[in-house]
């Protein structure tokens, strides 16, 4: 990795962006999402935080052009150069420019603009072209697949350097799994177990559930600790039928019968709990088995009964032609569903002793397990 | 600017301009004005040496055909190296 002369970097941590205008190859909300996916691959390592702002100079002002567009560092029609930004610093600093004659998409045709931004990013966070062919800030635009992106060590280690690791902010994501039996004598094979995986920036908890208390699991760790649940949310009732988290809003939603909470970290978000029939259920619905935000489509799939239900997070709203019944769309995993995560483009879905593997990309199980091999019994 | 080739592929005039367009934008070749000699650092055989230890090729200060495909690559617009 390499930095700028001078090692120029932002002296603060909180910093403001702006898109301008909007390329004709994607929808607004793609775009948004483009760039928002691409700022949060730095927050993610550092204490750095971005917002977005719609009005006035932001730190980093983002737009669209051709040829010549102002800025004297014209760019070249289609292919070729394929967008620039500046180092950070007042005026110009900091400001990503795309090439709008270039085909942009947001998978492997035409330049993907998530990949683009993240690397022209670097650059407006103060690092230059690496000479390593892996990173990031590698000059030669590749396109690294759909599942999830994963910022290489060399990018990591420069951004690290700039702006020091990241704080121990926890995100979560989570697993949802309900226990019946009393907690006192938790038995991994029959009882169904909640779970919610606790990530700090560096750390990454297994979290679960019972009753009155979870466990947290750290996956170097044999034991698991148990705290008490109303130690971290005091507002929460006992024993939750479901809970997820949303990356994009940072919020973890969790549910206990017809009732949804929103948590930010610690907090509960003002105006929750909300009933769940404000999301879209049907009124009589009585609770929520389980739920699981899959990062790459943006949807949150409830289950309940032999039913699932999706949600698209970034309209907020139900999708037309739900529900569904499991059995139809995720054949073999039973018709109902006691629990659900979403790792690494595998949905696991627990259903009494058993655990399916069910990959996304190729819709069809390949695996089958036992509930308890999450602790490797 | 005359460009020093590897002799063993043809490149067109149009080859050599876009040669040199990538070396000024990404390897601050600056042009040297008529008749006043450059500083052995500005040449554009030092430009070249410069990119191929970047790309990691092999460094000769010509423009041979492998250096020539990667400045074809699809890039970002920001210098490798330079003010």
């Amino acid at each position: 990795y390499n930095f700028f002369p001078r090692k120029l970097k932002w002296s603060k941590m909180n910093l403001t962006y702006r898109i301008m205008n909007y390329t004709s190859d994607l929808r607004r909300n793609e775009v948004d999402r483009a760039f928002r996916k691409a700022f949060k691959v730095w927050s993610d390592v550092t204490p750095l935080n971005f917002t977005r702002i719609r009005s006035g100079i932001a730190d980093i002002m983002i737009s669209f052009g051709t040829k010549e567009h102002g800025d004297f560092y014209p760019f070249d029609g289609p292919s070729g150069l394929l967008a620039h930004a500046f180092p950070p610093g007042p005026d110009y600093g900091g400001d990503a420019h795309f090439d709008d004659d270039e085909v942009w998409s947001d998978d492997s045709k035409g330049y993907n603009l998530f990949l683009v931004a993240a690397h022209e990013f670097g650059h407006s966070l103060g690092l230059e072209h690496s000479r390593d062919p892996g990173a990031l800030m590698f000059p030669i635009y590749t396109y690294t697949g759909k599942t999830g992106f994963v910022l290489p060590d060399d990018d990591v280690q420069g951004i690290q350097e700039l702006y020091g690791k990241s704080g121990t902010v926890y995100s979560i994501f989570y697993v949802t799994i309900t226990i019946n039996s009393p907690v006192t004598y938790f038995n991994y094979n029959t009882s169904k177990i909640l779970l919610f995986c606790a990530m700090t920036r560096n750390l990454k908890y297994i979290l679960f559930f019972s009753t009155r208390f979870f466990w947290r699991l750290h996956p170097q760790m044999v034991e698991a600790e148990l705290v008490l649940l109303k130690s971290f949310w005091p507002e929460l009732p006992n024993k939750i039928d479901a809970a997820y988290e949303n990356p994009i809003k940072d919020l973890v939603f969790m549910f206990k019968g017809k009732k949804v909470w929103a948590l930010n970290g610690y907090d509960i978000v003002e105006d929750f709990p909300k009933k769940i029939y404000e999301m879209g259920f049907p009124k009589e619905m009585k609770r929520i088995d389980a739920a699981v935000h899959v990062k790459d489509t943006g949807k949150t799939l409830f289950f309940t009964g032999n039913k699932y239900w999706s949600y698209d997070e970034e309209a907020e709203v139900m999708e037309a032609g739900y529900p569904r019944l499991i059995e139809e769309e995720f054949a073999g995993i039973g018709d109902k569903v006691d629990a659900v995560y979403e790792r690494n483009g595998y949905l696991y879905f627990f259903n009494g002793p058993l655990q399916f593997e069910y990959s996304i990309w190729s819709q069809r199980i390949v695996r089958v397990l036992h509930t308890n091999s999450l602790f490797w019994c | 600017i005359p460009i020093p080739l590897e002799d063993s592929h043809e490149f067109t005039e149009k080859d050599l301009q876009f040669a040199e367009r990538y070396l000024r934008t990404h390897y601050d070749l600056r042009p040297n004005p008529a008749g006043i000699m450059r500083k052995s650092g500005n040449t554009v055989a030092a430009k070249l040496r410069e990119m191929q230890a970047f790309f990691g090729l092999e460094v000769t200060g010509k423009l041979d055909e492998e250096t020539y495909e990667l400045m074809q690559k699809p890039r970002c617009g920001v210098p490798d190296v330079g003010e």
